[in-house]
């Protein structure tokens, strides 16, 4: 559990940094 | 497990979604479980990862055309910041007593917050880009509806040199578009009709050409017509198709099957 919560955590991070990606990509 | 329907939404959400999941059967599991680690790192990677994105969102919606973006970003923007916000408190929580039941509820919340918000962002996102692939689509409409105004060889020059560019702009979104897709019925339906417009094309060009030589010479007139407006018809009917599919989300469970 302790390793999951920290792994979920960094796999957010990403998510949102590609979820930004995304929004400037396209907006371009 | 989530489907997604298009390739970057599931590639983005996909791994977090089933790490989410799993989270929330291990917590559930282990509630009266072992110490949680100090988060505080990895919450505040998060925070700043969602900063960053709200502030990106935003300036994405002052400055959009697209109303019903900009109706639509805002309260997922604010679903991620909240959710955000949560997980802070959980940090917090978790740092004065690792074992704390309401800091592991928060975190759930905040993870699951923050899955459902980006998911609506890009939703969101993809429901825009799909209007602009949609406008499109109307533009060639709007072309193929001025066809029976071309009744000399000069307009029709004009007509398809105005067309061309149109087409190729709607074949070019519609093929990236399909590619896009995961559900294979959806994608089928597109290229098929994509294909049916490509193919009715020179037969368009060539109608409306018989119907000019008719009309000088006097001669099979109302066939030439007939011939002209039938390939018109055709060919917005296969456009129409387009647009509705081009707009489809959801799943048939039949078509899944």
């Amino acid at each position: 559990l302790r390793v999951g919560w920290e792994q979920l955590l960094t796999a957010v991070a990403r998510n949102i940094n590609e979820v930004e990606n995304q929004i400037l990509t396209r907006d371009s | 497990m989530p489907v997604f329907h298009t390739k970057t939404i599931e590639s983005i959400l996909e791994p977090v979604a089933q790490q989410v999941s799993r989270l929330v059967i291990l917590h559930e599991e282990a509630e009266d479980g072992n110490a949680m680690p100090d988060l505080a790192v990895p919450v505040r990677a998060v925070k700043a990862a969602v900063d960053n994105l709200v502030r990106v969102g935003y300036e994405t919606v002052n400055s959009s055309d697209d109303q019903i973006l900009k109706q639509d970003m805002p309260p997922a923007l604010t679903r991620v910041e909240e959710s955000s916000l949560l997980l802070l408190d959980a940090s917090d929580l978790l740092r004065a007593d690792p074992y704390s039941g309401p800091a592991r509820k928060k975190l759930i919340e905040g993870s699951r917050g923050i899955l459902q918000g980006t998911s609506a962002l890009l939703l969101a996102f993809d429901e825009s880009e799909v209007r602009k692939i949609v406008r499109v689509c109307k533009n060639v409409l709007e072309y193929l509806a001025i066809t029976e105004v071309v009744d000399r060889m000069e307009d029709l020059v004009t007509f398809v040199k105005n067309l061309s560019p149109v087409l190729t702009r709607m074949t070019k979104n519609v093929d990236a578009r399909e590619k896009e897709l995961t559900h294979q019925v959806h994608r089928d339906m597109l290229l098929r009709s994509l294909e049916q417009v490509k193919n009715l094309t020179p037969v368009l060009i060539s109608g409306i050409k018989i119907f000019i030589t008719a009309k000088q010479s006097g001669q099979g007139l109302v066939e030439a017509q007939n011939n002209r407006d039938y390939t018109v018809r055709k060919m917005s009917d296969e456009i129409h198709e387009i647009i509705r599919v081009l707009q489809l989300t959801t799943y048939d469970e039949e078509e899944w099957d």
